[in-house]
Order: structure tokens, then C-alpha cells, then sequence
């Protein structure tokens, strides 16, 4: 799936 | 977390201690693009606006915090500290030709059309580029000092890295970022050049010197 809205890199 | 952005967080992290210190030690921010500088302060503030609402992990809690901070410390070393030592002759790279389409192709390409949604993939395709204003004036003054080739090694390996962490994501969480993949791998192609040189002369003990 894609991380829409996850963002958890920097 | 895996291994890859691990060794990129902390590349990252060193690249940013190493130019600390060669402004220090040289009193100098000689070589050093303002303009670069600023759009990093510009990307950490649009993506890390979700300091605010979204709460990851402490880990990334204080390297958002530790990047903001910086990277404004390192415009008020250059700004106020070490002002003199700043040509702005040499550093002339448009940034709007940067800013512009950054805003274009995130208010077109992007997951959601809501405002912080929009401020994080605006601040993604920013660092795809911000890299350009230093490589422009190194391309310029044609050579560099060692410690300026070691940050810049830095940042090129962090963003680097990521890339091994992408394909272990997918493999290992089924998770796809196509926004963060592409600009990343835009940011990483800029580096290139740099490297070829880097790794040819300065690893090798020679000074960093485009040819002529």
C-alpha cells in the first residue's frame, strides 16, 4: 500500500 | 525503522555537525551557499509543521527538533557571526526558479489537497532541489575546501541511503512512498557529479578541483 499521510520518515 | 535510514538519519546528522564545525574552526562560512542554507530552514519548517499533530516516536520527535534548530543556527552563523566571510557575489542561483515549480508540482502532485498535506510534499520536491545553489557555486568557484567536500559527502550519503531504505520498506512492510521515491531519487542524481569527484580526488588525499 502507499503511505499516504503516514510520514513517519525525516 | 531499519538499518539504511538509520545509517542516513545519522550521516544526515553528521553532515550538519560538520559544517558547524568548519564555520567554527575557520571562522568562515567561505564556500558555503546562503541560499542553500535557507531552503533547508525553509523544508524543515513546511514538513516538520506536523510536530504539532502528529506524534511518531520520540526518535523522531527530537531529530525534527535537532534539524529545525540547527539548520537556523547555521543562518545565524552565516547571517550575523560570520557575515563578512559570506560572498554574495558567487552565491546567485535563482531560488525562485526553485521555490516556483516546487509549489506548482506540489499543489498538482500530492496525496490530499489539504494545506499541511500540501506544506509536507512542497517541502519534499524543495529538498529535491535546495542541494543546487551550493553545487551551483562550487561549479562556479571550481574547487572547495576538504572539510565543505565532507559535508556535502554527508548530505550526499544520507539521501542516498534512503534508497536502500525504500526498497527494504517495500519488501519488508509493502509500504510505497512514490512522492518521497522520485524526488529522492531526483536529489540523489545531483549528487552524482559531486561524488565522481569527491571520491577520485579528495578520498585520495588530493585537493577537491574541477577541471578547468
Amino acid at each position: 500500500h502507499v503511505v499516504e499521510e503516514t510520514h513517519d520518515e525525516l | 525503522m531499519n538499518l539504511f535510514r538509520l545509517l542516513g538519519d545519522l550521516s544526515h546528522l553528521a553532515s550538519i555537525f560538520i559544517l558547524i564545525h568548519k564555520i567554527q574552526t575557520t571562522r568562515s562560512c567561505r564556500g558555503i551557499s546562503f541560499q542553500t542554507q535557507a531552503l533547508y530552514v525553509t523544508v524543515f519548517v513546511a514538513r516538520y509543521i506536523d510536530l504539532f499533530f502528529r506524534w511518531i516516536s520520540l526518535y523522531n520527535f527530537f531529530m525534527k527538533i535537532f534539524f529545525i534548530a540547527s539548520s537556523v543556527y547555521i543562518l545565524y552563523l552565516m547571517k550575523y557571526r560570520y557575515r563578512p566571510t559570506h560572498d554574495p557575489s558567487i552565491d546567485t542561483f535563482k531560488v525562485e526558479y526553485l521555490v516556483g515549480p516546487a509549489v506548482v508540482l506540489s499543489l498538482i502532485f500530492n496525496y490530499k489537497f489539504e494545506f499541511t498535506e500540501i506544506l509536507w510534499t512542497f517541502s519534499i520536491y524543495l529538498e529535491a532541489v535546495a542541494i543546487l545553489p551550493q553545487l551551483f557555486m562550487l561549479q562556479r568557484t571550481g574547487e572547495a575546501e576538504t572539510i565543505t567536500t565532507h559535508y556535502l559527502a554527508a548530505l550526499g550519503a544520507y539521501r542516498a541511503l534512503y534508497i536502500p531504505n525504500w526498497i527494504y520498506r517495500y519488501f519488508t512492510e509493502d509500504v510505497v512512498d512514490p512522492i518521497a521515491i522520485v524526488a529522492g531519487l531526483v536529489q540523489t542524481g545531483l549528487y552524482l557529479d559531486f561524488f565522481y569527484v569527491y571520491f577520485t580526488k579528495v578520498l585520495q588525499g588530493q585537493k577537491f578541483e574541477l577541471p578547468a
